[in-house]
């Protein structure tokens, strides 16, 4: 038996929008400590990585290990019918091929259930290295959703540098060049709107504008943004889901032909 | 001119 609720259905909601547009379908693994999902998308550029602790959730248990495949249009249609205040639970049997989806509004007045179809689907998880990064940048996520925007009018990539002194994002194409630099923010009174950089060594690498843009996707789930870069490497962009998890997004870099 | 590298180049499969 698997079950999991949120008060908050607008976080689900949430975490859908900040997938879909890279994948179609997904397994989620459930386990005792939460759900996880990493999946690459089609053209194996990007790879999502989801990771919802079962303690964040208002409640949890999952007796048996569970992997349920979804298609992530389907599951979409399903929580659109979920009001923003609704609170919502996901339930499915042991080795069950369907996942059931109940909705409960305040004072639980309304109250529906839907019931969705699970898919086998291929896993392949990949092992991804642990690695020290040279740069991580936390900046605020409107901020970066904003660049990854204005630059990709300009070119099909862009580029990333970072020093002790900023960061700076760069891109070139047809109709010109744009560059935006972002000092380290000296005093600032929210902490979500700070800009901080943590250096051991310089960096700047080379990504395309439009798996970035898709991953600003998830900018309702966090008023902040972590990258962390090395030379050579996959970017981590993360996005912290309040004290539920985090979602992470990691993109190959564009590297000399 | 710079090629879109893989993430299969960088990670492990399984």
């Amino acid at each position: 038996m698997f079950e999991a609720r949120l008060v908050q259905s607008a976080i689900l909601k949430k975490v859908l929008e900040a997938i879909k547009d890279l994948l179609t379908e997904a397994t989620f693994d459930c386990s005792d400590s939460g759900i996880q999902l990493q999946a690459m998308d089609n053209a194996h550029v990007s790879l999502v990585s989801l990771n919802l602790r079962s303690d964040g959730f208002d409640k949890y248990r999952c007796d048996r290990n569970l992997s349920m495949g979804m298609n992530l249009g389907n599951m979409t249609k399903i929580m659109k019918c979920a009001g923003a205040e609704d609170t919502v639970t996901m339930k499915a049997q042991d080795n069950a091929d369907v996942v059931a989806f109940m909705f409960e509004s305040k004072n639980q007045e309304k109250v529906s259930d839907y019931e969705m179809k699970l898919m086998n689907l291929d896993q392949e998880h990949l092992g991804i290295p642990e690695t020290d990064y040279s740069c991580i940048v936390k900046m605020p996520s409107q901020e970066f959703a904003r660049i990854c925007r204005d630059l990709s009018q300009f070119g099909e990539s862009m580029a990333i540098s970072c020093t002790k002194e900023g960061v700076k994002f760069s891109s070139a194409g047809d109709i010109g060049s744009a560059n935006i630099k972002l000092a380290q923010t000296a005093n600032v009174d929210a902490e979500e709107e700070a800009v901080v950089i943590e250096m051991q060594e310089p960096v700047s690498l080379t990504f395309a504008c439009r798996y970035l843009n898709s991953f600003t996707k998830a900018t309702p789930l966090s008023a902040q943004v972590q990258l962390s870069m090395s030379a050579d490497v996959p970017l981590v962009v993360e996005y912290k889901i309040g004290e539920l998890g985090h979602i992470r997004y990691y993109l190959a870099p564009k590297i000399e032909d | 001119n710079r090629k879109q590298a893989s993430l299969l180049n960088f990670f492990k499969k399984p």
